[in-house]
């Protein structure tokens, strides 16, 4: 027999739904989608097959493709930071208001004391209340210096000073904690691009919140298309997530996502697994 | 208003002389698109479609509409029954201190709105006060503190207590003796897996009985909104929801599931960073937005 276009729309449906349902973005369920029918109308099969369980295979498939990109770039931060020849290895946080970035810069700074290595922080955030606050408290957790001016001033020239600081220390690494911005704004992507050229981080990383819709492709393409991002990491990733945002970074960024966040203490810092999160979204 | 290819699909809907079962069904497939790519519940989308998609091929039309005015109108009509017509008030009972909690995700808002309510009473003239009791963000503190400097509103917290309920009673009763009239608690944020957190905000609620526990949730929340809306609704009586950031390009469908999970009006919404930044809640344009 053949597989019918009806066939393949009909046995989509239903997969496309559950992908939706997992927080895969319309857009990439669509084009995912599309692919798949591409591949597999007009071709024949036995007529014993089942045409609904090779749809889903082939779905399954271009799903692995997608997330391919987790295993074929895969950023190992500890050895990318010990090669670098001219420290300090320069690593900027950036993402929409409330992702976890503050955390998040804390948990790295964790991981790489852990693995023997030294770091600094720089309170680019010079804007929300609390901001420069919380991550001097974060450093002084870790016993680590962080690198502040107050309230208002430049958020470039914080970063600029603290990869000033680690150099003439020759401090392993900086982590830039910048401020939460809707991408929508262009003054505040200004704001942020203008950081990235000062200090020419070495990985610049989107910080994206695993419960986040349709959004998240709008946001990742837009803080990509404006600052070319290096990887990600997802947040929240304990609130019982299904997955799909990891899936809608990975398709518009084409760049690997290096860690997900699974709670609020240090430790909660993990790699992120691809065959966990494939489970998770084709089960 | 709606987005193109909705738009262009009730064209279609409506050129037809009479109900054209193709064109209906065409209709639902692009509503349904639209209400997914606004992060609107897969669950509550099918729901909605196929009750729309059974009136619309109703070959009996009012009197005076058009088809196109009634599949319109339809589509406006269930997703207000859902919202509700207009946006309700904060009810403050004159005379005493009543209490407020905000309580949401971790980094849905609830801080920065806090401080945003906090202005809005202010400057229709109710004594107001801010207290935190998040024991566990680090700078929490500080964060709310600055807001309460920034517009000069009383502000009480406990950076070294841990207890979160500790905090609010001794918060609520120091205001109680200023006669504050809204005492607005800022709480932790928490999802549903976090067990313990759950169980700190069912006897923050016990214990301090709040005259109203506002849910915020975040513009750009997804498919989780429902379920998670639905767990806060089922632990404390949620008595109204704040969304978020809608300044940025969230369509607002997770807050419209948070809506249906727990039948709590949205009272307010969240339209930017600063502490003037807070609307009253318009069902008009939240629907226009969500629909693209
Ligand atoms: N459960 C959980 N909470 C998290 C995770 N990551 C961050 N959080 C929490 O999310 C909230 C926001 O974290 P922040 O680090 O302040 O987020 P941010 O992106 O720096 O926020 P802004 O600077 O205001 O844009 C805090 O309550 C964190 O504890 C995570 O992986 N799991
Ligand atoms: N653009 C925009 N940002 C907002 C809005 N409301 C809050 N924010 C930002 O969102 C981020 C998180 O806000 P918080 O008030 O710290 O969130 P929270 O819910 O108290 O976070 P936790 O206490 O960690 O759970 C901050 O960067 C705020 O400035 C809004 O309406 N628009
Ligand atoms: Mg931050
Ligand atoms: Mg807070």
């Amino acid at each position: 027999k053949t597989i019918t276009e009806r066939k393949v729309d009909d046995a989509l449906w239903e997969l496309k739904l559950q992908l939706i349902g997992s927080d895969v973005s319309v857009i990439v369920a669509d084009k995912i989608s599309e692919e798949v029918k591409k591949n597999l109308v007009g071709v024949k099969i036995g007529l014993l097959e089942n045409i609904n369980e090779i749809v889903k295979n082939s779905l399954r498939k271009a799903v692995e493709d997608v997330l391919r990109v987790n295993i074929n770039e895969k950023i190992d931060l500890i050895s990318e930071i010990k090669n670098k020849k001219n420290k300090p290895y320069i690593i900027a946080l950036v993402g929409v208001n409330g992702v976890g970035k503050t955390l998040t810069a804390a948990k790295i700074a964790f991981l790489l004391k852990n693995k023997g290595l030294n770091c600094i922080l720089a309170a680019s955030d010079t804007f929300r209340a609390g901001s420069i606050e919380q991550l001097e408290k974060h450093a002084n957790n870790l016993n680590i210096k962080v690198i502040k001016q107050g309230y208002g001033s430049d958020a470039a020239a914080v970063a600029y000073d603290a990869v000033n600081y680690a150099r003439a220390r020759n401090i392993d690494a900086v982590i830039i904690d910048t401020a939460g911005r809707v991408q929508t704004d262009k003054n505040l992507m200004e704001e942020v691009k203008k950081i990235i050229r000062v200090v020419e981080p070495d990985l610049k990383i989107f910080v994206g919140d695993a419960l986040t819709g349709n959004d998240m492709l709008r946001q990742a393409e837009e803080f990509n298309n404006n600052l070319g991002l290096d990887g990600a990491i997802l947040t929240k990733v304990d609130a019982d997530i299904k997955g799909g945002a990891a899936l809608s970074i990975s398709y518009i960024t084409k760049k690997p996502i290096l860690f997900i966040g699974v709670g609020g203490e240090y430790k909660d810092l993990e790699e992120f697994n691809v065959e966990k999160f494939i489970e998770m979204l084709m089960p | 208003s709606l987005g193109k290819k909705l738009s262009e699909a009730v064209r279609k809907l409506v050129r037809a002389p009479l109900v054209d079962e193709k064109a209906v069904k065409e209709f639902i497939i692009e509503l349904q698109r639209a209400l997914l790519e606004a992060d609107t519940n897969v669950e509550l989308v099918l729901e909605l479609s196929k009750r729309i998609e059974k009136r619309a091929m109703e070959v009996e039309l009012p009197p005076g509409i058009t088809r196109r005015e009634y599949v319109l109108k339809m589509v406006y009509e269930e997703l207000t029954s859902i919202l509700g017509k207009r946006s309700e008030p904060i009810r403050l009972k004159p005379g005493q201190s009543n209490v407020i909690m905000l309580v949401g995700i971790q980094g849905s808002g609830k801080t920065t709105t806090a401080g945003k309510l906090a202005k809005y009473f202010k400057k229709r003239g109710v004594k107001t006060a801010l207290v935190c009791t998040d024991t566990f963000r680090l700078g929490a503190y500080e964060q709310l503190k600055q807001l309460a400097q920034q517009i000069e509103v009383p502000f009480y917290g406990e950076p070294a207590t841990k207890d979160a309920v500790k905090i609010a009673k001794n918060g609520i009763n120091f205001f109680k003796e200023e006669k504050i009239e809204a005492i607005i608690i800022d709480t932790a944020g928490r999802h549903k897996e976090e067990k313990s957190l759950f169980e700190e905000m069912i006897s923050l609620s016990k214990e301090i009985k709040p005259q109203e526990i506002i849910l915020v949730i975040d513009g750009s929340l997804g498919q989780q909104a429902y379920i998670q809306a639905k767990a806060f609704a089922e632990a404390t009586n949620i008595g109204s929801i704040i969304v978020t950031k809608l300044d940025g390009s969230g369509r607002g469908g997770g807050a419209l599931s948070a809506v249906a999970a727990t039948g709590a009006p949205i009272k307010f919404i969240g339209m930017g960073e600063k502490i003037d930044d807070l609307e009253s809640f318009d069902p008009p344009s939240f629907l226009s937005r969500l629909l693209g």
